[in-house]
């Protein structure tokens, strides 16, 4: 059974691509079949797998707009062990090229639909935006999505809002929509503050918030200068450390459904 | 001359509200008369000045899309002596909304010549994105765009995306756009990736990035939950002192010009 997750949440800078590279390489090396989908015009995932956006042509977008097969833009990274659908700037574009076209809302997970049986885990990196990409993501995410979420006060704030645009796809576009986890990422023990946000995201979504808390580690903002997880970077650091223990949980937590 | 700035970048968390907020608290102290715009749907300025976007009903989307006037929707704060345009998660439809309708690019910049002469500044604050509202605001900073760079390398990484956005609008949309300036910011001098990024940023764009340099503060992260500037929270931090100087550099050099 492939599952299929969305990292998604609109506010910026929480950790969505990190998490979804990082937790991507870790569900690799315990030998799981794996593929990130870049979703976002900034193609972050991509160049923190070392791939230049600007070179890539077969990206998310012509399967979106053109509908390419998918499987004709997936990219296998050998060492990695990770498979991986580019982005490149000019997904930017698609936010308003969908607005006119037919089914805009389930483009990627048609699309999605010609990989599936290849993987075990497909993850899906979003912008930080609520629009119609994010959306696509969210209905093609049929397991859940995974909400990074910074502790700092405003990533807090803006849960709320998150939530609500939740309610509204389940409503109208994918029933099965649900929160899959809520991961505190940046933690730094510190400070009060992200200890009161640790126990606010806690006591108000309960056992959704996953148990690994990924500290605020220089490490994992170094490694997409290298262009590699940070697996490959600097196994023993403490957000690499963090990352292994997410993807067992996570995959401890998904047999158990 | 009133002097009209965007804060703009489509990386996500780099610090955009956060130096709209205490930049403009900074330049209000000095006795001048600030107007912040919040264009960001996830109204993080809103809230950072205390206030709940879910209460507000006059904002920025009535004028952008209903034509309603932007004097209309000022709301002064006496003791910041900060007046705001607030907004609220409608804004969001407005990406979409605007697409279809006449001079979509110039509805802000119209609407601000309603408020334009009451105010010495007025800063815009724009959502982690290139789309029309991040548009309108470039459009409408007449004097330029403020772009804060985290100090990090997918922030660096962004920039070339960044700039070539700010070509396409300066061709066809405002040719008077310019950059003001790079801020640098959450610089952090333990770690040589900060090092890094800063020297990158200042030999490739020279005079353009400010001298003043934002280091990464905790109290700077706090204030948005007391409701406050960073200013009236925490006035000797290193992240106060950061702004009150970036606030005197800008007004010396816009004296300059
Ligand atoms: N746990 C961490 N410790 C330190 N730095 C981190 C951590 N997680 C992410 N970062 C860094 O913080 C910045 C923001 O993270 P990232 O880009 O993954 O967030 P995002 O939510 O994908 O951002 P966007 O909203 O722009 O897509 C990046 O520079 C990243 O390298
Ligand atoms: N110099 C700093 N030191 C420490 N924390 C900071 C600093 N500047 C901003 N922050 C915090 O980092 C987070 C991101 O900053 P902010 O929200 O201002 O960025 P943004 O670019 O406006 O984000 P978005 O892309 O979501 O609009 C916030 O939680 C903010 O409080
Ligand atoms: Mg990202
Ligand atoms: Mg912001």
């Amino acid at each position: 059974m492939t599952r299929i997750y969305a990292m998604a949440n609109q506010k910026g800078g929480v950790g969505k691509t990190t998490t979804a590279i990082n937790l991507g390489a870790y569900l690799a090396a315990r030998g799981l079949r794996v593929l990130l989908v870049d979703v976002d015009p900034q193609a972050n995932a991509t160049s923190s797998l070392g791939l230049d956006k600007n070179q890539v042509s077969a990206t998310v977008y012509r399967s979106l707009i053109d509908e390419v097969s998918l499987a004709d833009s997936v990219l296998q990274n050998p060492r990695f062990k990770l498979a991986l659908v580019p982005s490149n700037p000019q997904l930017a574009g698609a936010e308003v090229e969908l607005v006119g076209l037919l089914g805009r809302e389930y483009r990627l997970l048609r699309a999605i639909q010609t990989v599936v049986t290849r993987f075990d885990y497909i993850l899906l990196d979003c912008p930080p935006s609520l629009g119609l990409l994010t959306i696509n993501a969210l209905v093609a995410a049929q397991h859940g999505v995974i909400i990074p979420v910074q502790c700092e006060y405003l990533a807090l704030e803006g849960l709320t809002q998150l939530t609500q645009t939740l309610d509204l796809v389940r409503k109208h576009l994918n029933p099965k929509l649900r929160i899959r986890g809520l991961l505190l990422t940046m933690y730094d023990p510190r400070t009060n503050l992200s200890q009161q946000v640790v126990s606010q995201v806690r006591s108000h979504f309960g056992d959704l918030v996953f148990q690994t808390v990924v500290p605020r580690n220089v490490r994992l903002s170094e490694a997409p200068s290298y262009g590699e997880p940070v697996l490959f970077f600097d196994p023993k650091s403490a957000g690499a450390l963090a990352y292994q223990a997410l993807a067992g949980e996570l995959v401890r937590t998904d047999d158990q459904r």
